[in-house]
């Protein structure tokens, strides 16, 4: 089963 | 000094009930070009980012730029208070940690006044790259939402493919599975109920629906939504605000073990 992922894998933070 | 008049104050209502179930306090950031709020769900799987430009408010005014940091359910309290078809003042005094509200009746015989303490809210913000987009799907909000509600019945976890067929939303759990296809429409007589697909590669996302049920809370904002997807990165679910803002939300996608 997939796994949810976490955004700030995606988007840097400022 | 910051003072923004929105004519049609029921769209700030529909905007807070469109959040209110993802993040708890939000900071609007007030410049002279309009607001914007960015906010991250506690899980850091979503983000939501509400940009409102300053043509969409009479008067508006903004002498310097400042953040007024908010609770969302003392702000979902007092919009109660406002009738849909109020107009809605925000008014906020450099200095002071208090924000106003002002709902006037259209006819100017009832006004009310309401106030609300600020709060200083830690957020992080997030640089959201320019993207390029394997595929970009408009259509009806209430199409997504019911296909989103309908797919929750299924299972937790929503598939999304665009081919050159069309979008395909299916889900699977122990009772069963089911697939809901969508073709780009020919002939509508609405454009609102078009079914617009530009597919520059084909691409495959799973997404969590109980994110994606918090958005098509949105579906009263506007009559069409935008999906932007591609491999390997956030969703992008899109509410144009009028003519003069949008409500965006991101999802992270689910990836295999």
């Amino acid at each position: 089963t997939p796994i949810q992922n976490d955004l700030l894998e995606y988007f840097s933070l400022l | 000094m910051f003072e923004a008049r929105l004519i049609q104050g029921s769209v700030l209502k529909k905007m807070i009930d469109a959040i209110k179930d993802i993040v708890t306090d939000i900071n609007l950031d007030c410049s002279s070009t309009g607001i914007s709020v960015q906010a991250m769900d506690s899980g850091h799987v979503c983000l939501v980012l509400i940009e409102l430009g300053s043509d969409g408010f009479e008067p508006y005014r903004c002498d310097r730029n400042i953040t007024l940091g908010l609770g969302l359910k003392a702000l979902s309290v007092v919009v109660r208070c406002a009738n849909n078809d109020d107009s809605i003042t925000i008014k906020a005094q450099e200095g002071t940690d208090n924000i106003n509200f002002v709902f006037e009746s259209p006819n100017g015989e009832k006004t009310s006044q309401f106030e609300i303490k600020l709060m200083d809210i830690d957020s992080e913000h997030l640089g959201i790259p320019d993207t390029e987009y394997d595929s970009v799907v408009k259509m009806p909000s209430h199409e997504f939402q019911r296909i989103c509600r309908d797919m929750s019945q299924l299972g937790d976890s929503i598939v999304v493919a665009c081919t050159k067929d069309g979008i395909q939303f299916s889900a699977s759990g122990d009772m069963g599975s089911g697939k809901i296809n969508l073709r780009q429409s020919s002939l509508v007589d609405k454009e609102e109920d078009q079914i617009n697909i530009e597919l520059n590669d084909p691409v495959h996302l799973t997404f969590a629906l109980r994110y994606l049920n918090y958005f098509t809370k949105a579906t009263p904002l506007s009559p069409t939504v935008t999906l932007s997807l591609k491999a390997e990165s956030p969703l992008c679910v899109t509410y144009p605000i009028g003519d003069f803002g949008s409500m965006k939300f991101f999802l992270a996608p689910k990836i295999d073990d």
